[in-house]
C-alpha cells in the first residue's frame, strides 16, 4: 500500500516515534 | 544538515539515560551506519532495528557483522510488510 504507518521512522536529530510504544 | 559526531556508546552512559532518551542515543548512532548502506530506507530500517533491546543494539554498533545481518532481516521484514 501508499499508507504504510509501520515502521515509525527514525531520523537524527528528530524524536523518535516508536518512543511512545515502549 | 551537518552530520553530528557522536563519542562511542557505553552501557554504563546509556545506563544514566531515561529509556527514551537511551533509545534516541542509540538511533543517532546507527542511523549513519544503517544510511551507509540503504540511504533511501535509512530511516525505516533505523525505527525498526531500534525495537531491538538495548543491549543487543549495543552490540549491534560495534559489530558490523551483526548490524549487517540485522538490516538484511529487517529489510526482509519491510518488503513482506509493504508487499
Amino acid at each position: 500500500g501508499s499508507s504504510v504507518s509501520w515502521p515509525p521512522e527514525f531520523h537524527p536529530g528528530v524524536p523518535w516515534k516508536g518512543l511512545q510504544n515502549i | 544538515r551537518e552530520p553530528a559526531v557522536y563519542e562511542p556508546l557505553s552501557a554504563s552512559m546509556l545506563a544514566a539515560a531515561l529509556p527514551h532518551e537511551q533509545k534516541q542515543m542509540i538511533g543517532e548512532r546507527l542511523y549513519p551506519l544503517i544510511s551507509a548502506l540503504h540511504t533511501q530506507l535509512a530511516g525505516k530500517i533505523t525505527g525498526m532495528l531500534l525495537e531491538i533491546d538495548n543491549s543487543e543494539l549495543l552490540l549491534m554498533l560495534e559489530s558490523p557483522e551483526s548490524l549487517n545481518a540485522k538490516v538484511q532481516e529487517a529489510l526482509e521484514v519491510l518488503q513482506e510488510h509493504q508487499a
